[in-house]
């Protein structure tokens, strides 16, 4: 690896950065978990954290542009140069700036540039990376196709980065590993659709369920929203409105896509729980009905998404309503007309027309074990 | 067969672009002598060479301009 002349390095751990303008190659969300994933991959190893801005100046400003666009570097049209970043500094110090001549992809593909895999290599320049020589680095400056999936920072990217900033200061042991997909004793934190995937969440790691590749996706929480913790207690999307809850102790968070509403975190009690309701267990929207139902202990809620509001008459108790779940709800998932109920390592599924419990399995079996 | 002499004349050019870009060469544009401007470029492409791990020849040979063709980072390998 190398640094650049003077070893530039930002002087703090909260770094801020900002999307000027969008490829018009990429959908608006897929640029933002490109560039999110990407930082992800830097502060995973340091203590330094990135926070998205949407206005004003930030410490590394992002931009897509053509051919000259006012600084030392012009681009060069298709192929050539594909993107350059300049070493922590103020001013333009820190940019990042993509060729828009270029094709930008979400994934690696022979017709089109990763936008991940140059974003990543672009940011090591914004914290204070030079080149390096050695084959098979981020940070060599040749583009080289990848598969980006579980992408992991290569050795010598994380020697370099570590000589400018401190190591990452986590107690191996105390950072929850994440469990194999056919784990017998999987269980999950919160569960939730998400514009036609499903998320699983454990601790810090995410289980990604999608119509759209095949096998299973494995993530971290803040590859997707870098500000949010993990450690979610419960998760539900309202799809008309394009919109996914998640709830962590007493707080909740709304996000879309990639966007973290603003205005959140807010209070559980905003949505009508008492002060003594200190954290819920899970959380199911049902699309037909339009409400959504909150589980707490051996009591459920029930909330009407269009009044937002809690019905009344509630809390009930969860057994008598849905007959045979007779304990707490780890994570619950509605899914063509079905509610599944995840207590441990077992999954209740729940026909909600009928009322009733039709099948019970493992919590994996949406992993193909 | 022998390369066309339009395509080593684009091929050094190339390769010259390249070097300054990334390699901090400047030619001599009002040079006399036309062998210390070889000279300068044969050792920026050994430069190159050692950096890309290629064999260090300080000639554009097929497999560094191959090297150079590739879709690259716009940041200098080497600063001045």
């Amino acid at each position: 690896y190398s640094t650049f002349p003077h070893s530039p390095r930002w002087k703090k751990d909260n770094v801020t950065y900002r999307i000027l303008n969008y490829t018009p190659d990429m959908l608006q969300a897929d640029v933002e978990e490109a560039i999110a994933k990407a930082f992800q991959l830097w502060s995973s190893v340091t203590p330094l954290r990135f926070t998205k801005l949407y206005s004003g100046q930030a410490d590394i400003m992002i931009s897509f542009a053509s051919g000259f666009h006012g600084d030392f570097y012009s681009f060069d049209g298709p192929g050539g140069t594909l993107a350059h970043a300049y070493p922590p500094s103020s001013g333009i110090g820190g940019d990042a700036h993509f060729d828009e001549d270029e094709n930008w992809t979400k994934f690696t593909t022979y017709n089109g540039y990763n936008l991940f895999l140059v974003a990543a290599h672009e940011l090591g320049h914004s914290l204070g990376l030079g080149h390096s020589n050695v084959f098979g680095a981020l940070m060599y400056p040749i583009y080289m196709a990848r598969d980006t999936r579980n992408y992991r920072l290569p050795q010598d990217d994380i020697d370099g980065i570590q000589a400018l900033y401190e190591p990452t200061q986590i107690t191996p042991s105390k950072t929850p590993m994440r469990p194999k997909d056919c784990d017998p004793h999987l269980s999950f934190d919160a569960i939730t659709t998400l514009r036609g995937e499903i998320l699983f969440f454990k601790d810090i790691y995410v289980w990604r369920k999608s119509p759209y590749f095949s096998g299973i996706e494995h993530d971290t929480i803040s590859s997707f929203w870098p500000s949010l913790a993990g450690g979610f207690d419960a998760a539900y999307e309202v799809d008309k409105k394009d919109r996914v809850i998640f709830f962590k102790d007493n707080q909740y968070w709304a996000v879309s896509g990639y966007r973290i509403e603003p205005g959140f975190p807010r209070p559980i009690q905003n949505l009508g729980f008492s002060t003594s309701v200190r954290k819920i267990d899970a959380a199911v929207h049902d699309p037909n009905t339009k409400k959504t139902y909150f589980f707490v202990g051996q009591k459920y809620w029930s909330f009407n998404e269009n009044t937002q509001s809690m019905e009344r008459g509630y809390p009930r108790k969860i057994a008598a309503d849905f007959k045979g779940i007779g304990h707490r709800v780890d994570a619950a998932l509605q899914r063509n007309g079905h509610f599944y109920f995840f207590h441990g390592s077992k999954q209740y599924e729940f026909d909600i027309k009928n009322k009733k419990l039709i099948h019970i399995t493992k919590s994996y079996s949406w992993f193909n074990c | 067969f022998p390369v066309v002499p339009e395509k080593e004349k684009e091929d050094i050019q190339l390769a010259k672009q390249y070097l300054e870009n990334f390699y901090d060469f400047k030619e001599e544009k009002d040079s006399l002598f036309k062998s210390k401007n070889l000279d300068r470029m044969s050792k920026k492409i050994r430069e190159m060479q050692s950096f890309f791990g290629l064999e260090v020849t300080g000639e554009l040979n097929r497999r560094t301009l191959d090297m150079m063709k590739q879709p690259r980072c716009g940041i200098p390998d080497v600063r001045s």
